[in-house]
């Protein structure tokens, strides 16, 4: 299974 | 007071069109240095960050911080009433200002064109981006990054991008059957914007949503080139260079389990 990511796994909110 | 003249406005014109696909609502921050906006899409997996310096515009005055809450169809539609010669001039009279002043100049200075548009309150999530060391930067002509997500949407939802020494390699696998595209690292003296150049740390290997690298195609009007930066399991970067700034879209990849 390939699943979408999102920038908030990433990046942190300001 | 903020008042931004911008003489090449059909560029305004073509980064509207750039962000209006991936983003409804966004703040334009407008500061001394120049005006910028981030802003995420619905579904917070691709991300939108823009930036026109002062030293594009004649003249720029920005007496402090203004942040201006802007429907990008509202703006969209004004600006399509400007001709793409125009000059275009962005003006608001202090931080409370509920409407934001457009006027079209047409070359001649005969013809002047003058709109206003409501403003709104957004609050707006803002996501923090390090300056980040990618594993691959790829600068290759944007119309050929244009023609390889549309070529290949008609295989699939999805694209992998592998980067190795000297080859960038798109594949998509899909219920009809599969395509891939290779183009290997070239370069051109005469034409050095039809060249492809492939800086690599070490090799990659992404799979992304072909629907947001589409919309990020939107961009190819402001630049010959694409610059797309890729690390292992990180968001993808795709940058459009203009000569009073930059347009970037983030993607998140898509991850197996």
């Amino acid at each position: 299974m390939v699943g979408q990511m999102l920038l908030a796994e990433f990046y942190s909110f300001l | 007071m903020f008042e931004a003249r911008l003489i090449q406005g059909g560029l305004l014109k073509k980064l509207l069109e750039s962000v209006k696909e991936l983003v409804t609502d966004a703040n334009f921050d407008c500061s001394e240095s120049g005006i910028a906006l981030q802003a995420m899409d619905n579904s917070h997996v691709a991300l939108v960050s823009l930036l026109l310096r002062s030293e594009g515009f004649d003249p720029y005055r920005c007496d402090r911080g203004f942040s201006l809450g802007v429907n990008l169809n509202s703006l969209n539609k004004i600006l399509k009433c400007a001709g793409n010669d125009d000059i275009i001039t962005l003006r608001a009279d202090d931080n409370s200002a509920d409407s934001l002043s457009l006027s079209f100049e047409n070359p001649n200075n005969d013809r002047i064109g003058e709109y206003e548009l409501k403003l709104m309150d957004i609050d707006q999530e803002h996501l923090s981006i390090p300056e980040t060391d990618y594993d691959a930067t790829i600068i290759m002509p944007s119309a050929e990054f244009q023609r390889i997500c549309r070529d290949l949407t008609v295989v699939s939802e999805s694209v992998t991008i592998d980067v190795s020494k000297d080859t960038i390699k798109f594949t998509a696998e899909g219920e009809l059957g599969s395509g891939n595209i290779k183009l290997k690292s070239t370069s051109s003296i005469d034409k050095p914007e039809e060249s492809v150049n492939i800086e690599l740390g070490q090799d990659v290997s992404l799979q992304f949503s072909l629907k947001y690298l589409m919309n990020f195609t939107k961009g190819t009007p402001l630049s010959e080139q694409v610059i797309l930066c890729l690390s292992e399991k990180m968001p993808l970067l795709v940058e459009y260079k203009m000569d009073i700034g930059y347009i970037r879209y983030y993607l998140a990849p898509k991850i197996g389990d």
